[in-house]
């Protein structure tokens, strides 16, 4: 977050809002609802609180307008600039206005009224945007199923007004940071050729075309996979890639979720109800074995046979010499596996189960 | 790439003004950008814009800084007037 000298404040606390109009997309109580959650959010991080008011002037007004609206800020029609508000001050100081050219919605579709009241309001008490693309404060529309501030959103609402007077001072997501030295990440997969690295609700993509590291939501390509893998896979015969959270898993080609999911694994894969969730997956691309690995064991899959191949789970220190007891993540590139504990990679051969080289796993974004 | 058409490439070049002008304090005369060399008053806005959003810093419109432009946002400047 950024804070100038000249960053504008309310003098008091205890706010007002009044909303002036209603969307006719959504009920009003759905309206009501949306933006009472929003500031919820900024008063449960700081020592704010906001009352509606039903009638006269509030500290923060609320309308739906389209076109130009006599604010000297015109909106744009469908999509573009979805809505505005305005710093803390008088008269216009901390409206908020929502372009009634969108179309507004309580779910997933474009765009949610939570998620973007959420952000206006956050202008509305002194914020300017964040460049950390996992706070709330970032410019650009991304929808979450979940609507929360992340640590870099609660450290500039309390760098103005101060922490919040709740006795545990509460904390958000931080967004990770490629080059961390202390990054783990939840699971590795190539899709389609590509490298992807799943850490809470992110995605990290190498792509050789491209000097930079990709860091976005996994929901700008998945909406429906939920955060917090656990582990995924690629099956590229099948151009499947699979994601595990739990005892479920979700089915994938390229960005077309795959109808019938989320499935239990016990069905789908023959797993016994002992195992809870999957550390990391990796199927071999040569002989189409998926590789499970699961605590201290493993399981070997047949892609072709659609079962599991008979004498396993065995032990990963067993088969994978060197490797220790636990996987995190494993994905194959160049005819390699790659097994990542921790922060550590193994370059795994298969053929001769040799380890042949040990790097950082974030070595792939040329930290 | 695929090479775009003059349709397309004008578009580009007004929505690359547009946005300057909308979020990054472009001062603009009316006139649309040299849609062959960029100023360096352009420049410097695109450098601006792409080290705010994380993107290669090149001060030229590229293919991700353009996909970036295109999605939809907060009206709200992203520096200070």
């Amino acid at each position: 977050y950024a804070l100038g000298e000249r960053t504008l404040r309310w003098e008091h606390t205890h706010l007002t809002y009044r909303i002036e109009n209603y969307t006719p997309d959504l009920s009003r109580a759905d309206v009501d609802s949306a933006i009472d959650r929003a500031f919820q959010l900024w008063s449960n991080v700081s020592p704010l609180t906001f009352t509606r008011v039903l009638e006269g002037q509030a500290d923060i007004m609320i309308s739906f307008v389209r076109g130009d609206h006599y604010d000297n800020s015109p909106f744009d029609g469908p999509d573009g600039i979805l809505a505005h508000a305005f710093p803390p001050g008088p008269n216009l100081g901390g409206d908020a206005h929502f372009d009634e050219d969108e179309s507004w919605t309580k779910d997933y579709r474009n765009y949610n009224l939570y998620r973007v009241a959420a952000h206006e309001l956050g202008h509305s008490l002194g914020l300017s945007h964040s460049t950390d693309i996992g706070a709330l404060m970032y410019p650009n529309y991304m929808y979450e199923d979940h609507v929360q501030l992340s640590q870099d959103d609660i450290n500039a609402i309390q760098a103005i007004y101060g922490p919040s007077p709740n006795p545990v001072q509460p904390t958000g997501p931080q967004t990770p940071q490629v080059c961390d030295s202390n990054l783990v990440f939840d699971a590795i997969s190539t899709v389609r050729g590509e490298l992807m690295f799943f850490k809470d609700r992110f995605y990290m993509r190498q792509n050789p075309f491209y000097p930079e590291v990709e860091l976005n939501f996994i929901s700008t390509f998945w909406p429906e996979l939920p955060s917090g893998l656990q582990a995924a896979y690629e099956f590229s015969e099948r151009d499947e890639i699979r994601f595990f959270k739990g005892n479920q898993y979700w089915a994938v080609q390229g960005q077309e979720m795959l109808y019938g999911y989320p499935k239990d694994i016990y069905q789908s894969f023959g797993f016994p109800q002992t195992v809870k969730n999957i550390d990391a997956a990796v199927s071999d691309e040569e002989t189409g074995k998926t590789y499970f690995f699961v605590a201290n064991k493993y399981w070997r899959y047949d892609e072709y046979k659609r079962s599991m191949d008979a004498g396993y789970p065995r032990a990963i220190a067993a088969d994978f010499p060197g490797i220790g007891h636990k996987v995190d993540a494993a994905f194959q590139k160049h005819g390699f596996l790659y097994i990542v504990h921790g922060t550590t990679q193994y370059q795994f051969d298969l053929r001769t189960q040799r380890i042949l080289s040990i790097d950082r796993v974030n070595s792939w974004f040329h930290c | 790439f695929p090479a775009t058409t003059s349709g397309a490439q004008e578009q580009d070049t007004e929505l690359v003004q547009k946005y300057l002008e909308n979020y990054y304090n472009l001062k603009s005369d009316g006139k649309q950008i040299p849609r062959q060399r960029n100023s360096s008053l352009v420049a410097e806005k695109l450098k601006q814009m792409q080290a705010f959003f994380g993107l290669k810093v090149t001060g030229k419109v590229d293919a991700d800084t353009l996909a970036l432009m295109r999605q939809p946002r907060c009206g709200v400047p992203d520096v200070a007037p």
